[in-house]
């Protein structure tokens, strides 16, 4: 899945 | 951004908030694990790296939280380990950290989305924060006792991943977002505070003091 891998959690 | 991760983030917030205030006001560390302090730190720095490689002037409210973080974490483990020290308990406070620290830094190696030196330093912070705060759990058993304050401290800790985790529902249903390596850690981190919220619900709730059998 190309699902983008963000880090928008702390 | 998601009620379940707002008021864990204030959860969090709350949580060292409690831990600096009783260390400032008692003048103490008393029955305060200076490793988990220490881990949690390790935990800050490691996972908002980034905040000192590329240093985005963008002040948005995320930036300013993991400042505060780090900072906090690092202001509450210098007051244990230099201001307050005559009062740190170190020969309860007696687990090995490096238990804990090489098995996360290796599995971070081995499991992970990407191999390269930022995505590792996530995912080792990720492993370390699910059994930082063994240590503290591990130094109330020795003592047999943890006081209300502390109790206060390890519910608002605990808690803040347990609503995370409400946050990883909620963003699978219906934002179809997953980070399993996140969740499985967040659940074994949540786990590990389960009988600490028992005695927390059945015993401080009632004003009681944590008292376990020695």
């Amino acid at each position: 899945d190309c699902r983008k891998q963000t880090k928008d959690e702390l | 951004m998601n009620i379940f991760r707002l008021f864990g983030d204030l959860s969090h917030l709350a949580a060292i908030a409690i831990l600096l205030l009783k260390i400032w006001k008692t003048r103490s560390c008393a029955g305060v694990s200076g490793k988990t302090q220490l881990l949690f730190a390790v935990c800050f720095i490691t996972r908002y790296i980034d905040l000192f490689l590329h240093f985005v002037s963008l002040y948005n409210t995320e930036k300013v939280m993991k400042l505060i973080y780090i900072s906090a974490s690092v202001f509450t483990c210098y007051l244990i380990f230099f201001k307050f020290k005559a009062t740190y308990d170190g020969n309860h406070d007696s687990m090995r950290a490096e238990f804990l620290i090489v098995p996360a830094a290796g599995l971070a190696c081995l499991i992970n989305t990407k191999f390269d030196a930022i995505e590792i330093l996530w995912t080792f912070s990720i492993y370390l924060e699910a059994v930082a705060i063994l240590p503290q759990l591990f130094l109330i058993s020795k003592t047999g006792e943890a006081e209300t304050i502390t109790s206060h401290y390890l519910f608002a800790q605990g808690s803040y991943r347990a609503l995370y985790i409400l946050n990883w529902i909620y963003r699978y249903h219906y934002e179809s977002h997953v980070d399993t390596i996140a969740i499985v850690a967040g659940v074994v981190q949540t786990i590990l505070y389960c009988d600490f919220f028992y005695l927390y619900i059945t015993k401080v709730v009632k004003g009681q003091k944590i008292v376990l059998p020695a």
